[in-house]
């Protein structure tokens, strides 16, 4: 599955 | 949050600290790529572009001013304030063959075709080779001084930790970016070879490395 926005990583 | 994202996290702050007071203390950029540190500014300036657009938590907006601040920082220290020490000569790669590539690719795989994920996407693809001219430069001159590979070993570290933290994710959330995972792993892979060369001779008490 994709990740989706917002991305939460750095 | 876990334990391997904050220690990356951390791993990736001291690497820039490391530069940053290096060049400041020693007044000098020699042997650090000016090219690299540009597209790291880069990187910085289209992923947190959603500084205006979300808010994730306050360790999140703070981490992103930081790095942000700290990249443009070095920029300037190199390009401006010691520039007559930046060893121009020797920072020959040609970062367009980075650069069209990744804007080519970021617009062919994203997760959404919009111009905040297009930047995100371009800038998680240009981090996984930003450091090239840095590894180019030091196989050109065929030497690098200790606190120079200091910092590439805590970029590397980063890098590693990130993966350890994507595992993490993968088992307890089912979290999988597949952008940022395909791209990280690759990204680390570059820093596999130096890092053979930082243990076998770095920690061995040398002052620089000098390449075989």
């Amino acid at each position: 599955e994709k990740g989706e926005p917002p991305h939460d990583e750095l | 949050m876990n334990v391997f994202r904050l220690a990356g996290d951390v791993s990736h702050l001291v690497a820039i600290i490391i530069l940053l007071v290096k060049i400041w203390r020693s007044k000098s950029c020699a042997g650090i790529s000016g090219k690299s540190q540009v597209l790291f500014a880069l990187v910085f300036t289209t992923r947190y572009l959603d500084l205006f657009t979300v808010f994730i938590s306050a360790y999140n907006t703070i981490m992103k001013v930081v790095f942000l601040a700290m990249s443009y920082a070095t920029v300037y220290l190199i390009y401006m304030r010691f520039r007559n020490m930046y060893d121009s000569e020797n920072d020959t790669f040609r970062v367009e063959f980075l650069l069209v590539p990744v804007i080519g690719l970021s617009f062919l795989e994203n997760y959404a075709f919009t111009p905040l994920e297009i930047l995100w996407t371009f800038s998680i693809f240009l981090e996984a080779v930003a450091i090239m001219p840095q590894l180019f430069m030091i196989t050109k001159t065929g030497e690098a001084e200790s606190i120079t590979t200091h910092y590439l070993f805590f970029l590397g570290l980063y890098r590693a930790l990130y993966i350890a933290n994507w595992v993490w994710r993968y088992h307890t959330e089912e979290f999988f970016d597949q952008i940022a995972v395909v791209s990280g792993v690759v990204q680390t892979i570059f820093y596999c070879d130096f890092f053979y060369l930082y243990v076998t001779r770095v920690l061995r008490g040398k002052a620089k490395m000098i390449l075989p």
